[in-house]
């Protein structure tokens, strides 16, 4: 472990609590891409089933459960507790197009051919890529509520972390994970757009929107 | 390689 993934991981911690804030307070789905959380979901489940068979640290098990309980939550709460709040109409990226290559990639790139493993690179591939519905969403309506795009940032920032992670790991483990590095380069990729407005507008108290 | 990386991280 070191800061970067300590912090990474915070920041995917906060990133949660801060979604979860934002639909409470303002008892509210409205902005949040339903397909986007149910991607992450459908992530954690195919990544941690380790969890069952693997022990690597009372923290990764942790936080793995954690990772699994608040997403599911977060669906329940939009499809259920939430659901008038949800437009389905703005929320149109067809995730199949998600979906259909990230099989065929984990069934390309894998370190094992074995279930956990074709799983696991799969999870690697659609985690690259779930916050796509999302951002779509973004980009069409133009705008957003100020949380959301912390939320938005936290989960940016949780990415961005991990590739200081990496280059630390190489240098002190002689570590390399290539799929790892490879998606999460190509995650972090997809926020730089999202950053620059989250910087240059949000942070100076302005209104996220986007230029017509 | 057939060396599978320890998944260790979240």
């Amino acid at each position: 472990m070191n800061l970067f993934r300590l912090f990474g991981d915070l920041s995917h911690l906060a990133s949660i609590f801060i979604l979860l804030q934002k639909i409470q307070s303002t008892r509210s789905c409205r902005g949040i891409s339903f397909k986007t959380q149910a991607l992450y979901a459908t992530v954690f489940i195919t990544r941690y089933l380790d969890l069952f068979y693997e022990w690597v640290s009372l923290y990764n098990f942790t936080m793995k459960v954690f990772f699994i309980a608040s997403s599911c939550y977060i669906l329940y709460l939009m499809k259920y507790k939430y659901r008038p709040t949800h437009d389905p109409s703005i929320d149109t990226f067809r995730v199949e197009y998600l979906l259909g290559p990230c099989v065929v990639l984990a069934l390309l790139f894998h370190y094992k051919f074995s279930i956990p493993e074709l799983l696991w690179s799969f999870s690697i591939f659609l985690e690259a890529v779930a916050i796509l519905p999302q951002l779509f969403m973004l980009q069409r309506t133009g705008e957003a509520e100020t949380i959301t795009t912390h939320y938005l940032a936290a989960l940016g920032a949780y990415r961005a972390l991990y590739i200081p992670n990496w280059i630390y790991r190489y240098f002190t483990e002689d570590m390399v994970d290539p799929i790892a590095v490879t998606a999460g380069l190509v995650q972090t990729a997809l926020y730089l757009d999202f950053f620059y407005v989250y910087f240059t507008k949000v942070l100076q108290g302005q209104k996220f929107e986007l230029p017509a | 390689g057939s060396e599978v990386p320890k998944h260790d991280e979240l």
